[in-house]
């Protein structure tokens, strides 16, 4: 079982610490505010408050363990880094930091964090892909070109059965499911023979510049 | 070309305004502070500074043309929800709204807001899902049910082919591709009797418990 430290009880950090604390994972959480430590502290294994710029603090309380350490204040920068060189001197494998914007970003990278996750910006990417598809539910990124697509079946596919309409090789998308309707049950054994019906939403994976073709020329 | 507003030009905000304008859709930004809105300028159609609880501003400039509104404010729970009460009086037919905790999602839905993204929240799921799987690199998941799992092909599957191993059989996954590192191109077609190589990463999709095993039983 690993070893999981929160420094910083915010959303994110809370939202980490009791996902993995319910799956049984050792979680060591700090925050200086004794509500953020309530809210955890039937998730996780120890929910300590205090300030987690005091590496004697972290010693204390074993954090050298931690395999993960995720570091959950974004708002302040200073707070960050000497979290960052506190992980560093206890030697952590694996620092996980929370950056507002890309400044903040490239200054825990320099620190030697090793993943920076941008909540606002990442969703913000989100949003405007899905947007951007409107009849397109949903994009994921899967790589440079690949991408999984859940869209809303065109008029035209209808009543007609995916085999018939070889996709695959008209396209080159390759239908993984169906849906009828957004927050519907994924069926991913669809009988290639079965008819489309009206309302279905398609779950594809494909390149992505396939699926923008498809986009207008249905329109 | 549809017209976009975005109140609220943070991070997710201009996230927003800045990757629709660059789509050529017709982007109109509103902030109170001029940095923001002029950080987006070269982006949008209208970048306006001024306060969007005011709805005489808002129609002043156009925003009942607005298909989709995007409310980028988190943390002012009263500038959001009047807000969504301006969006709805101007007949905006789709409003997105981000909060930072449940308790405001809640009140901004019962507000009428179509969407709410939680970023904090989500980016938390995003990051204990990365942290659980870490033979996994990557989960997506596609609903309570089904997810797509990147993992490291485990030792005795190397040399085999997929066929030989019949995995929708025994493990209930549809393997839609395979990597030959964690940044690499991912091959969507392979074929079935190719040998799996060291080192390979594979992409899958199937019942999210289904892989919790997977995951165990090859340690
Ligand atoms: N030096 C510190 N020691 C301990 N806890 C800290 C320290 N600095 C900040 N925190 C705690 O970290 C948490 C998150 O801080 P911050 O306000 O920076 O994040 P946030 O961006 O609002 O979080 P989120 O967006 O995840 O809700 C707060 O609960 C705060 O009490
Ligand atoms: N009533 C208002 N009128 C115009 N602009 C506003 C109003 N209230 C807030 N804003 C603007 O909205 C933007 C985002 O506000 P806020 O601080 O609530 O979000 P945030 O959660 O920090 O954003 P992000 O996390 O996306 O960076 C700010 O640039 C602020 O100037």
């Amino acid at each position: 079982v690993k070893t999981i430290g929160v420094l910083g009880l915010g959303v994110f950090g809370s939202t980490i610490a009791k996902e993995l604390g319910e799956q049984h994972y050792d979680v060591i959480a700090v925050d200086k505010d004794l509500i953020d430590v309530n809210r955890v502290e039937e998730y996780v294994v120890q929910a300590v408050q205090g300030n987690f710029t005091d590496i004697e603090l972290l010693r204390s309380i074993g954090f050298s363990n931690c395999e993960v350490v995720v570091i959950g204040t974004g708002s302040n920068l200073e707070a960050s880094v000497m979290a960052i060189m506190n992980c560093k001197k206890l030697g952590i494998k694996r620092i996980i930091a929370k950056a507002k914007n890309r400044t903040h970003m490239e200054i825990m990278q320099e620190m030697g964090a090793h993943e920076i996750v941008r909540p606002e910006k990442e969703m913000g990417d989100k949003v405007a892909r899905n947007i951007m598809r409107n009849n397109i539910l949903d994009v994921i990124t899967l790589d440079d070109e690949n991408s999984i697509i859940e869209f809303n079946a065109p008029e035209r596919w209808i009543g007609r059965s995916l085999k018939e309409m070889d996709l695959r090789k008209k396209y080159k998308i390759n239908v993984i499911g169906m849906k009828s309707d957004p927050d519907g049950k994924l069926a991913i054994n669809v009988p290639p023979e079965e008819k489309i019906k009206p309302g279905s939403f398609i779950v594809a994976i494909g390149n992505s510049e396939t699926f923008e073709h498809l986009d207008y020329t249905d329109q």
